[in-house]
């Protein structure tokens, strides 16, 4: 080795030109890529936000981790043979804690691969509903809460990120969110004036949306009026004298906004525009809590409170993990990562949930938006900072958006 | 993977759980 390193002689070719061309194409490719990476217009369209941290943030970042992420999808949702699929899958609760107990189906061996596994049901009560405003959408670990203030989200002490680059906001200068054509599974239906079927499951508008009942003419709450007469139990079939004759619905559509202006609760849409970032109402606040799912939790998440999504954004980013090392490394990793930002309303005003995906989960899914697909390889990136948006409207016209019941299934993380 | 939820809410709403603790699905997150 020593003789072949100092004796070796060594001889220079003259490199073609086509070579040296397509080498300075690969590093402008791979210029691009990077600043693409790196910028992210922020709330105000001025600030930046850079990859930030110590070199093993920047040694990840320049791994191609959407691929290598999709190709950890594909290994996971090959078929397992039967044979091993307790072993594997009892190795794998081991390892990552998961409780097998409380799975459903119990018999391991339904689960064909990792992936099916990893997305598993649980039992019928396996977790109790408390009975508050607000409950956790799935089980993990608390890594920050707060009040959000001057439009900024706190990520670690003294590191904080835009809440506008977090959700989303339009402004001048940027594409258009593209409109996707929205086919939704769940469906709510309009019974009578104060009564939404939604799932099969009947919901006071009311109580849904947390808004008092109406005085009816002669001043008795519209519930006391309610309770003499049946609640109707089939589509289409009541008859109520007090519906207009233009139909229930349009006398519900006009019930119900007006409730909403009397109490000030305005859809998302209208609110959003012109509203400086992370303005309320008088005597109300902006909160926020970041939920971290481990590699061998439950990866479903419900519905934290009963509250209508009027849209989704998805964002189209990076895939870094999110595990709390990497929170507490890198910053804005909430803001660069592909995320779906569902934003609507609850009884207190504007409710927003947004699930971010990760290295070994990129996938995101959500039950009532068939349309959605995450973390898809692609040719043409979109720019940075843009967003494909769905409105939620044509899902339930009296409620104008997708209505969520507390503790109701809405989607999950799958593998890769 | 992370969920993140941002929402309004009266001033006095509180979170009742840590940062750091570990929270099963519809476990109670904060109250009024």
């Amino acid at each position: 080795l020593a003789d072949a390193w100092t004796q070796t002689p060594t001889k220079w070719y003259p490199l073609p030109v086509a070579v040296g061309a397509l080498l300075l194409i690969v590093l402008q490719y791979r210029r691009t890529r990077r600043s693409e990476k790196e910028v992210h217009v922020d709330e105000d369209g001025q600030g930046v936000v850079k990859l930030k941290g110590p070199w093993q943030v920047h040694v990840l970042g320049a791994l191609p981790l959407n691929s290598l992420s999709r190709v950890w999808g594909f290994l996971n949702s090959l078929e397992l043979p039967v044979w091993f699929r307790p072993f594997g899958f009892k190795l794998y609760s081991w390892t990552f804690g998961c409780n097998l107990d409380e799975i459903n189906p119990p018999d391991l061996t339904q689960y064909a691969s990792l992936g099916e596994f990893f997305y598993r049901k649980l039992k019928p009560g396996a977790r109790p509903v408390a009975d508050t405003v607000l409950v956790s959408p799935a089980d993990g670990r608390v890594l920050h809460y707060g009040v959000i203030r001057d439009g900024r989200v706190e990520q670690i002490k003294g590191a904080t990120y835009s809440l506008d680059a977090l959700l989303g906001v339009e402004r001048p200068g940027l594409p258009p969110p593209a409109n996707v054509e929205f086919h939704p599974r769940d469906q709510a239906e309009v019974l009578d004036r104060d009564f939404a079927d939604i799932n099969g499951i009947q919901y006071s508008l009311h109580d849904f949306l947390g808004t008092p009942r109406p005085p009816t003419a002669e001043g008795a709450p519209q519930q006391e009026q309610k309770e003499q007469k049946p609640v109707p139990t089939k589509h289409g079939e009541q008859t109520d004298a007090s519906v207009s004759p233009d139909g229930p619905l349009q006398d519900v559509v006009a019930h119900e906004a007006g409730v909403a202006a009397e109490m000030g609760v305005r859809p998302f849409l209208e609110r959003a525009q012109g509203r400086p970032a992370g303005s309320v109402k008088p005597e109300h606040a902006l909160f926020f809590t970041v939920i971290y799912l481990a590699p061998g939790d439950y990866h479903r998440f419900h519905s934290p409170t009963a509250w209508v999504v009027e849209k989704r954004r998805h964002f189209v980013g990076d895939l870094f993990s999110v595990s709390p090392w990497m929170v507490d490394k890198l910053a804005d990793v909430f803001v660069l990562n592909e995320r779906v930002a569902l934003l609507g309303r609850w009884k207190y005003g504007f409710f927003g949930m947004v699930p971010v995906g990760a290295t070994n989960v990129g996938s995101i899914k959500i039950n009532f938006d068939q349309a959605l697909r995450t973390n898809v390889a692609t040719r043409h990136r979109p720019p940075v900072g843009t967003f494909e948006e769905a409105v939620y409207t044509s899902a339930s016209p009296v409620l104008r958006g997708q209505p969520l019941s507390k503790a109701q299934e809405m989607g999950g993380f799958y593998l890769g | 993977s992370t969920i993140v939820l941002v929402f309004e809410a009266p001033q006095d709403f509180e979170f009742t759980v840590e940062a750091g603790q570990k929270i099963k699905m519809g476990e109670k997150l904060g109250d009024l």
